[in-house]
């Protein structure tokens, strides 16, 4: 007890030659400036719902992590993030999915919350949304990081090769040591 | 996939949770991170949470609501309610992931039954508390 905040920050699949000890002190760091962030929030008294999204905020702003900057590849060579907020003293919520053009999509999530009817906008409305709302907007190329690249580059060789041996790609795709999201 | 829970100072939860997905996704694939109740869920009466891991299982379980549910339904605490869904429920059908999540009191949980997942809390008295679940 006595927890106030807490944070997960998604690293992809670990292997031992892509974790170095420099690494795991970045991803560390990074998280807990995530944590100092959202208890700022709570020290001055802030909502537990503005918390969560200053830090969730700091891990969409850090390459190293699969949300927002950094976010993974569709099978497009696409960023397509997605996000959601909710409120446990209201029973609000707000979700959004497959989003492209906001820079912290858990801000549009709070938008979708507060400031529509609605819980949960997809596509190409919820960045209509985002864009009328005067959020962030960022170009494509901000999500952009090599080793994400290359990381859909490498998990489509792989699929590549196991549709040559008759595999059936989706197999591939969803196998837990080739998730890496 | 990132995510965070917090409880403030009038003693409201929150829940919030943000990711890119699965690399290679195709048809417009979304996973659980987005959606109320299997990704993110937060409610006074029992908690918050935020989800990451593979998607599709933490979907069919509805895994986020699962654990506050079983917290109002049953009583039993947040660490065994988190615990359960996410070391009986979801492995028992091969999902692999894992929840963070805190109640109005300052209890928090973080079970998790898959390795390379960073999490980290801070306690009220500002103590920051970071680790890798290998």
């Amino acid at each position: 007890s006595g927890v106030v905040l807490v944070v997960h920050g998604g690293a992809g699949t670990i292997l031992p030659e892509n974790l170095t000890p420099q690494l795991e002190d970045a991803f560390k760091h990074s998280l807990a400036s995530a944590l100092r962030a959202g208890y700022d929030d709570l020290q001055q008294g802030k909502s537990a719902i503005d918390a969560v999204e200053t830090a969730v905020r700091v891990l969409e702003d850090d390459p190293l992590f699969n949300a927002g900057r950094g976010a993974v590849f569709t099978a497009d060579g696409r960023n397509e993030l997605d996000a959601a907020i909710m409120d446990g003293g209201t029973g609000k919520a707000g979700a959004v999915a497959g989003v492209v053009k906001p820079k912290n999509p858990i801000t549009l999530a709070r938008a979708v919350m507060e400031r529509t009817p609605f819980v949960f906008l997809a596509g190409a409305g919820a960045d209509r949304l985002a864009e009328d709302l005067h959020l962030a907007i960022v170009d494509p190329p901000y999500f952009w990081t090599e080793t994400r690249w290359k990381q859909l580059n490498d998990q489509q060789k792989r699929e590549s090769e196991g549709s040559a041996s008759g595999g059936d790609g989706f197999t591939m795709s969803l196998s837990e040591d080739n998730k890496f999201g | 996939t990132v995510g965070a829970v917090a409880v403030d100072n009038a003693g409201n939860v929150a829940g919030a949770t943000s990711t890119g997905g699965m690399t290679n996704k195709r048809y417009g694939r979304v996973g659980d991170s987005p959606v109320i109740g299997a990704g993110t869920w937060a409610d006074n009466e029992t908690c918050a949470v935020s989800a990451t891991g593979h998607g599709e299982y933490f979907l069919r379980l509805a895994v986020a609501h699962d654990i506050a549910a079983r917290m109002r339904y049953t009583g039993v605490s947040l660490e065994n309610a988190a615990a359960e869904v996410i070391h009986h429920e979801v492995s028992k059908i091969g999902g692999s992931g894992g929840v963070i999540a805190i109640d109005r009191h300052g209890n928090a949980a973080l079970p998790f039954n898959t390795a390379g997942m960073y999490r980290g809390y801070i306690t009220r008295d500002g103590t920051v508390h970071v680790s890798i679940y290998r």
